[in-house]
């Protein structure tokens, strides 16, 4: 089962680099976090990764795509600095590397928040593989949305499941074709909620 | 089928950011290998990026693993500096980095030649998903020779089919549990046949 396999291989392949310490070089995802906020000067309310699920899978390059640019006094997300990079040796590959980007909400009058956030690339690579029917016949008949809940659902119980990576990680499902919706505030909201 | 889906997530995922030239700031890998090339003053008898396939599935964090070290005469590799970085913004994720290593074949008494290559790391992640059946029970009965040859088979049919990244690429079935292959030996073999 698809959706199954790619929550696997995102969690394996990904998630258990990123967000665990390694007992070595690597300090773990929070306190990264903790980090950059005394470097930089900045608030994070949540400090877990957030990773982004669009209903249509298309996932912008920097997560400002989403902002809506027709409404002036709405809130909007920028990107800031990337957190400290993690490097390893990863078949075969020397120096791999990962790394989130922090970006910052802002919601005048309030001052601004910081959150790690990104989209799930495996599915804007699902998204692409999708679209070009001439090299990737193969996948022409796949239902999409049940791939996209079977990643969400699996993902989600895979990161329960784990000491290492449980509560480090929230999935945010947006839907990206609902014109009303402020990304900005999704985000916001979830804080909130978990804050 | 999950070997299918791993290949187009692979090529799609991978393969396209890092084999052609986006017109941009990435000259390509051909002409990335040659700019090392002159700045390291090496030759690379092959200019494609060499993509190892175990039958194990297991995948070295550096190809220098699979050297034989009892014997003392043979080919050995070993790494070198990496080529230069693609650095773009994919998903959210800003200035992701794509970057490959270059290897140094030893075979004396004649001088060392060099090659870019690394393992199929979402191979690795699947090795370490069958092997951990707490986490991801969901895949406890996969068929991995299948998924295996689903992933080499669709994979060289996709290359071959595209434009941008044909006569780029060499897939390379190593067979790791056999304990008279020796890895240098197997590269240099292919490197032999493509010149
Ligand atoms: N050798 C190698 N070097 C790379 O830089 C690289 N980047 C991707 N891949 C492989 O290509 C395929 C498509 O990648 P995608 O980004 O859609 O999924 C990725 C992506 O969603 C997430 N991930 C991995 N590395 C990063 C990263 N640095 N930043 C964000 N997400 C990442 O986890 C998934 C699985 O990763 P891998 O299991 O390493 O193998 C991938 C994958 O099979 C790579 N392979």
């Amino acid at each position: 089962n698809y959706g199954v396999g790619m929550a696997c291989s995102f969690f394996e392949g990904y998630l258990t680099h990123v967000l665990p310490s390694d007992g070595a070089r690597f300090v773990g995802f929070e306190e990264n976090i903790r980090r950059f906020e005394s470097k930089q000067g900045v608030v994070f309310p949540v400090k877990k990764l957030f990773v982004i699920v669009t209903k249509s899978l298309f996932s912008p390059p920097d997560l400002k795509q989403f902002n809506k640019t027709n409404r002036e006094e709405a809130s909007s997300i920028e990107a800031c600095r990337s957190l400290d990079a993690i490097e390893k040796d990863v078949a075969g590959v020397r120096n791999r590397i990962y790394k989130n980007t922090a970006y910052k909400i802002y919601r005048a009058p309030r001052r601004p928040v910081c959150v790690a956030a990104e989209c799930a690339t495996l599915l804007h690579t699902l998204y692409r593989v999708t679209k070009n029917r001439d090299l990737y016949e193969v996948l022409a008949d796949v239902n999409v949305d049940d791939i996209v809940s079977d990643f969400t659902n699996t993902l989600r119980k895979i990161i329960a499941n784990s000491p290492e990576c449980r509560g480090k990680c929230e999935i945010i499902y947006f839907d990206d074709t609902d014109p009303q919706l402020n990304f900005a505030d999704v985000l916001l909201d979830r804080i909130r909620e978990i804050e």
